[in-house]
C-alpha cells in the first residue's frame, strides 16, 4: 500500500509534467488519500503542493488556494520554513490571478518575512518584485516605489540584469 | 489600466514558467 502511494504520486507527477492536468490532479488525490491513511504529513503536503499546482494549469485558481493553504498549514506544523515561503508566494500569485492583490499583497510580504530569516536573497528580491506589482494595483505608487528599489538592489546584487 | 495588467502578468508569468516544471517528488 505504501508502495502504490509512491507509484500513484509519481504518476501524477509524470502526468503534470506532460501537460495532463487532469489526470496528474486524479493520481495525486489517490496518493494524498494513501498519504492521509498511513498518516504520513510529509506525503500529505507534497500531495496539496502537486495539487495545487495542477489546478493553476486547470485555470481553477480558487481551488488551487485552498491546496496550497493546506500546504502552507502542513509546513508550519512540519516546521520546514522553505516549503512555508514556496506556500505563501504561490498564494500570492494565485491571489494575483484571483485579482484580490490585497490578499496577494499579505501572502508576499509573508513570503519576504521568511526569505530575509533564511536570507535568501532571490527569494526576498521575487517578493518585492511581486509586492510593488501589488501595490501598483492598489493604487499605493509610493509603496511600490519602495519595493520596486528594494528589487532593483537584489537584482544589483545578485547580477540578474533580466 | 492595460499597462498595469501586463505588468502584473509579468512576475506571475515568471512564478507559471517555473511552476510548469516544478513537482514534488516521492
Amino acid at each position: 500500500r505504501a508502495a502504490q502511494g509512491r507509484a500513484y504520486g509519481n504518476l501524477g507527477n509524470t502526468h503534470y509534467l506532460l501537460g495532463s492536468f487532469m489526470e496528474a490532479t486524479a493520481f495525486h488525490k489517490e496518493r494524498l488519500a494513501i498519504a492521509k491513511e498511513f498518516g504520513d504529513k510529509a506525503a500529505e503536503r507534497r500531495a496539496y503542493s502537486n495539487l495545487g499546482n495542477a489546478h493553476i494549469f486547470l485555470g481553477r485558481f480558487d481551488v488551487a488556494a485552498e491546496y496550497y493553504k493546506k500546504t502552507l498549514q502542513l509546513s508550519r506544523q512540519l516546521k520546514d520554513q522553505a516549503v512555508e515561503a514556496q506556500a505563501c508566494y504561490s498564494l500570492g500569485n494565485t491571489y494575483t490571478l484571483l485579482q484580490d492583490y490585497e490578499r496577494a499583497a499579505e501572502y508576499h510580504l509573508r513570503h519576504l518575512l521568511i526569505a530575509q530569516e533564511l536570507a535568501d536573497r532571490v527569494g526576498e528580491g521575487r517578493a518585492c518584485w511581486s509586492l510593488g506589482n501589488a501595490y501598483v494595483s492598489m493604487g499605493s505608487p509610493a509603496q511600490a516605489l519602495t519595493f520596486a528599489k528594494k528589487h532593483l538592489e537584489i537584482s544589483q546584487e545578485i547580477g540578474d540584469r533580466n | 489600466g492595460q499597462r498595469l495588467h501586463l505588468m502584473q502578468v509579468d512576475s506571475v508569468q515568471r512564478w507559471m514558467e517555473d511552476l510548469k516544471l516544478m513537482t514534488e517528488c516521492e
